[in-house]
């Protein structure tokens, strides 16, 4: 069974989902998001911000998480025709 | 959902775009003023990219509407209390929230403060902004449309774009002006290049002057309010002295009558027996009752015992209903009341020899007469015409918001004018704007 993100990960979750890096979790089941599917939703957190992508939610990626920003997600919901948001290059 | 609007997909259709400030913070550093100058100047920059143009309105429905929220405001991006998220936009193609932008109202904005203090205002509505114009974020770190508060961004008359959110916008409305979109021949055009060139501006717009470097043809207290005017345009400022925009307006289109060919007014005063407003160009005069010329004007000013060629200021005190006109080293002392000219005048004026003469433009407030020349002015006691201590001072520091060391430093810590001061009691019924036709 993969194993679930520790309760104490909340608050980089919740973030991770809240700008579009991580899919929302399952509400019917509950299911927590796995370990594995953090790990790749901070890279891509960290490759966005221009950091070093440790996959790891290291002080470079806590002090981005802690900086004011805009309330919109960075990865964009895929479009209702299917197609992707445009990608920015 | 708003009538007229036509956002489609990721993009406008329509180039001219009309904009509002509908809520503004409640405790804010920010007064209103700037705030909404801060909203022309945040989408003035992407005007300077694309054939959009920006036009505020008053109405109730806007194309992008502004609003400073809090906490939970129902459209699914509840904002936190200060810090975190600071501000959202929705893009073109959102078929409910198309245009809205929201800031955070519990966040400090602030505008040309120090780097970690505060929230810039400007920087963050250019990156809004660029959301309702259909950008999503940005990994470049150069790019405005990084997603994280990055600090100011400079000072907002002279920001542009960098390369990166020019091209990008560019991609969604095309360049500037047709003109300059220089297609190669292997390139094919952008479809939203293709898009119906937007109407050209009239060309009879001469570039408005730059309040920040420029000197002053005329000034005058009209109910309460103090209008500056430059060429074919006028600064206008409130009874709290603060700037309503810090772009000039056209004056024919405000002050109806006036003919547009005019190149320049000599002197504006209200006349304190019956709150008609004078203006006065060359050998010529025109008599306003509110904002619109009254019949049988222009007249020459010959018919106030004045030279023909005109007068270089004027004045007029509210106590006694006098009148002072300037030209060169003479002064003429004109007896409103009667509608006469006082005999002794003219007289050498009491200027001379104490500021430079002839002087581009007076301005008398409740106690004391201002000397505008060049850009600097002075403040001088009210009977003998004397500058007081601590002038000249920069016309632009202190009445036209320009800060910065291109402005001469005040020459001594007196406060620059206040509204309390040069309130006149004897303020007729406001003038009402009924419709401003800016520039561009």
């Amino acid at each position: 069974r993969p194993v679930p993100t520790p309760a104490d990960e909340s608050g980089e979750v919740a973030w991770l989902t809240q700008y579009g890096y991580l899919p929302p979790a399952n509400p019917v089941t509950g299911q927590l998001q796995t370990w594995e599917a953090v790990t790749s939703a901070i890279r891509g957190m960290q490759r966005f911000a221009g950091v070093p992508e440790t996959g790891i939610p290291d002080d470079a990626t806590l002090a981005l998480i802690r900086t004011p920003r805009c309330s919109l997600p960075d990865v964009l919901p895929a479009r209702k025709n299917g197609r992707q948001w445009r990608k920015r290059r | 959902k708003s009538r007229g609007r036509r956002s489609a997909g990721l993009a406008w259709t329509k180039r001219n775009i009309s904009w509002k400030v509908k809520t503004y913070p409640r405790e804010a550093r920010l007064g209103r003023e700037t705030i909404r100058a801060l909203t022309h100047y945040a989408l003035k920059v992407w005007s300077e990219a694309t054939p959009l143009t920006f036009h505020e309105v008053g109405g109730s429905s806007a194309d992008v509407s502004v609003e400073f929220l809090r906490l939970d405001h129902q459209d699914g991006y509840p904002f936190d209390g200060p810090g975190g998220m600071v501000a959202h936009a929705f893009f073109p193609g959102d078929p409910q929230r198309a245009g809205h932008v929201h800031f955070d109202s519990d966040e400090d904005w602030t505008f040309r403060s120090p780097d970690d203090y505060g929230t810039d205002l400007f920087a963050v509505a250019v990156h809004e902004f660029g959301h309702s114009l259909g950008l999503a974020h940005s990994p470049s770190k150069r790019s405005i449309m990084r997603p994280y508060y990055q600090g100011p961004v400079g000072d907002p008359l002279q920001y542009q774009l960098q390369a990166d959110d020019r091209t990008d916008i560019q991609r969604l409305y095309g360049m500037a002006r047709p003109g300059s979109r220089v297609l190669h021949s292997t390139e094919k055009p952008e479809a939203s290049s293709l898009l119906p060139d937007p109407p050209s501006l009239p060309r009879d717009f001469p570039e408005f002057p730059d309040r920040c470097s420029s000197s002053i043809d005329a000034v005058a207290q009209i109910r309460g309010e103090t209008f500056f005017f430059k060429g074919q345009y006028f600064w206008r400022l409130t009874h709290g002295q603060h700037l309503t925009s810090l772009r000039p307006a056209l004056s024919a289109a405000f002050w109806r009558g006036l003919p547009r060919s005019l190149g320049k007014v000599d002197a504006v005063y209200e006349r304190h027996t019956d709150h008609r407003i004078l203006f006065f160009s060359g050998p010529l005069y025109w008599v306003f009752k509110d904002n619109g010329v009254e019949e049988g004007y222009p007249r020459p000013v010959t018919d106030f015992g004045l030279p023909q060629g005109g007068v270089d200021a004027a004045f007029s005190w509210p106590h006694d209903r006098k009148t002072f006109f300037f030209k060169g080293g003479l002064q003429w002392c004109y007896e409103e009341a009667v509608g006469r000219m006082d005999e002794g005048s003219p007289t050498h004026t009491a200027l001379g020899g104490q500021l430079p003469t002839p002087v581009d433009a007076m301005l008398s407030g409740s106690d004391e007469v201002y000397a505008f020349k060049g850009r600097q002015y002075w403040k001088l006691e009210r009977h003998s015409l004397k500058p007081e201590k601590g002038y000249p001072r920069s016309i632009a520091r202190d009445w036209l918001d320009c800060t910065g060391e291109l402005y001469p430093p005040p020459s001594a810590p007196t406060s620059p004018p206040t509204g309390a001061k040069l309130q006149p009691d004897w303020r007729g019924p406001p003038l009402e704007v009924e419709r401003c036709v800016c520039p561009s």
